[in-house]
């Protein structure tokens, strides 16, 4: 563990945390895609098979199962909850899963370390999560009203993305043979997709004016 | 045979 992958841990953690008392406490989900939820559930159950099978360390399991159960909390409260589904979008929020799933699962046929059902669904998990984030971003840019906390989310998860590429480069030069450049590649292209986000996020930062997405 | 890549990243 370096301090490049602890920070972005905690910064994944946070981000999740801060969408799940959002909803909890103000009962609304207004901002939030329900698309992207559902894909990151997705991408935490297909990373996470090795749970009950390869045990790490406390810190990883505690910490997926924490991944899990929120993620999957989120979808139940904008899908389920009785005052929390009313405030969802659900005419903006129109992006079509398998848009995403199926060219992420043809690339994890394809583009793999090794042809087994668990690599394959990890590596599936990758490609998900790097892309997971489209809907969101489309439906920021629909509703052009970005309440703070939902920008905060999105940027701590761009932000964890990018702590866990300076974790990589660590790793890269302090531990021999650790190459996982289907990661990296993965990881890259996922940051790459919130650098306007970012953008924006800190000019509106910056002139402290409310953030806007341009159309 | 490498021994299983363990995937200790989160």
């Amino acid at each position: 563990m370096n301090i490049f992958r602890l920070a972005g841990d905690m910064t994944h953690l946070v981000s999740v945390l801060v969408l799940l008392l959002k909803i909890h406490t103000i009962k609304s989900c207004a901002g939030i895609s329900l698309k992207t939820q559902e894909l990151y559930a997705l991408v935490f159950t297909t990373r996470y098979l090795d749970l009950f099978t390869d045990y790490i360390s406390l810190y990883n399991t505690v910490m997926k199962l924490i991944f899990l159960g929120s993620s999957f909390s989120i979808v139940w409260y904008i899908r389920r909850h009785k005052i929390v589904r009313r405030s969802y979008d659900k005419d903006q929020d129109t992006f079509r899963h398998y848009f995403i799933v199926l060219p992420c699962l043809v690339l994890a046929l394809l583009i793999h370390h090794k042809f087994t059902f668990k690599e394959v669904m990890w590596t599936f998990s990758l490609y998900l999560e790097a892309v997971a984030i489209l809907p969101q971003l489309v439906l920021l840019q629909r509703t052009r009203n970005i309440d703070n906390l939902t920008g905060q989310y999105v940027f701590l998860l761009g932000a964890y993305r990018a702590l866990y590429i300076l974790n990589w480069i660590y790793r890269h030069y302090t531990e021999p043979h650790y190459v996982h450049w289907i990661t990296w590649i993965a990881g890259i292209v996922q940051t790459l997709l919130y650098a306007d986000f970012f953008y924006y996020y800190f000019q509106s930062w910056k002139n402290n004016v409310k953030l806007q997405l341009p159309a | 045979e490498e021994d299983e890549d363990i995937k200790d990243e989160l």
